[in-house]
């Protein structure tokens, strides 16, 4: 960041990241599996030269096989848990589904430390935030995307399902568009209030229809990287009491699963509409052994912006409503999914 | 020109730690960072 001249800096929670598909890079094309991460803005995978333990476990781009690649000789560090991934930067073609970009900067990483992307099923991330988070210098994939007239409306969303793998779609990312059969009713817009991350203004946060948080106004980001829903700790912590979760050693919260049905609806006030979460959305089950365990859906994470603290709304926003990310007239839009 | 991208939903880096048995001493070991804080932080452009 400081070659950069910025003073800004990412970190990255792969943690609890869900979704990921399918993308090429290179001539013959090279497949990586990476999150579409609308919480930042580049694009990186494993590289071949990279003898991190956890790249061995993954696809690695060979540049030496690819036609199309472009040395760029420069590097990049993108800083995650543990450790800071390391990579150098390159051009080549990037291909999503049928779209095909041109010499797409990219970054290849050769040093990934640490256990964290050992256990990964996905190889990268291709971000689809706004240029001003990237890291590594040239467009991001979307804004190539429309520079080139790839897409015929500057516009993605996203559909993501909770269902589980036995039905189909479990996700849909559509670029260029808008899937009208993944949604029902009005799409409610609301316009991009700092383009850095899908940042939008939220006016509050009720919960059992009594407003309890940002009462005045505060400021949110639409984070499909993001598994949870986040913000500021001080009133995450208010907000896990009030729906009973209790704390456990390692920071997660705990909740009785017997107790679901009798816990406080959550509602996040976005562009003057209710978003109504219940604890069947807001609650994560997971099986450990032979019995469910139950996790808050909401995490503390204090993000500081020159707008104020942020909350994130992440996949247990979104798997309840169809987002529509405009970059043609920064907006933001929501359905029910 | 629009393509539709299938994604797939897999248990998170979390939850297979858990299964595991590994994620207490995960979370123990990646300390101090943002895992065991439980956040990631951002400074924005323009942040003083």
């Amino acid at each position: 960041s400081l070659r950069l001249g910025r003073s800004s800096e990412k970190i990255y929670n792969f943690m609890d990241a869900q979704y990921f598909g399918e993308i090429s890079v290179g001539n013959p094309p090279q497949n990586f599996s990476v999150i579409f991460d609308t919480g930042s803005a580049d694009l990186w995978v494993p590289s071949s030269y990279c003898v991190s333990h956890a790249c061995a476990l993954h696809r690695r781009f060979k540049a030496f096989e690819s036609h199309s690649f472009h040395h760029d000789g420069r590097t990049f560090g993108i800083h995650y848990g543990s450790g800071h991934l390391l990579g150098v930067m390159g051009r080549d073609t990037v291909k999503i589904g049928q779209l095909v970009t041109l010499n797409q900067e990219f970054g290849e990483s050769v040093y990934e430390p640490g256990s964290t992307f050992v256990t990964a099923k996905f190889d990268g991330v291709l971000g689809l935030a706004y240029q001003s988070l990237a890291e590594i210098l040239g467009n991001p994939v979307f804004d190539n995307m429309i520079a080139h007239k790839i897409v015929d409306e500057p516009v993605f969303s996203f559909y993501l399902s909770r269902r589980t793998k036995t039905s189909t779609p479990e996700g849909e990312l559509l670029l260029g568009g808008i899937d009208e059969a993944l949604y029902t009713g009005p799409i409610n817009w609301l316009p991009v209030s700092a383009k850095g991350y899908w940042q939008i203004k939220m006016e509050s946060v009720a919960v059992q229809g009594v407003s309890s948080f940002c009462p005045r106004g505060c400021q949110a980001i639409v984070d499909t990287g993001t598994s949870l829903i986040g913000g500021p700790t001080n009133e995450i912590l208010i907000l896990q009491q009030l729906i009973g979760a209790t704390p456990t050693n390692i920071g997660e919260f705990l909740i009785d699963c017997g107790r679901l049905s009798s816990l406080p609806h959550v509602t996040f006030i976005l562009g003057g509409k209710e978003y109504t979460l219940t604890s069947e959305h807001y609650v994560r089950k997971e099986m450990f052994g032979n019995r469910d365990l139950c996790f808050s859906g909401f995490q503390a994470i204090d993000i500081v912006s020159p707008e104020g603290p942020l909350w994130i709304l992440g996949d247990v926003f979104l798997t309840e409503y169809y987002s529509i990310f405009d970059r043609g007239h920064d907006r933001v839009g929501l359905a029910r999914a | 020109a629009m393509d539709r991208v299938p994604l797939r939903r897999v248990p998170s880096i979390r939850s297979q730690l858990r299964a595991q048995g590994l994620l207490e001493d995960f979370m123990k070991d990646h300390s101090p960072d943002m895992f065991n804080r439980r956040y990631a932080q951002c400074y924005p452009p323009g942040t003083p």
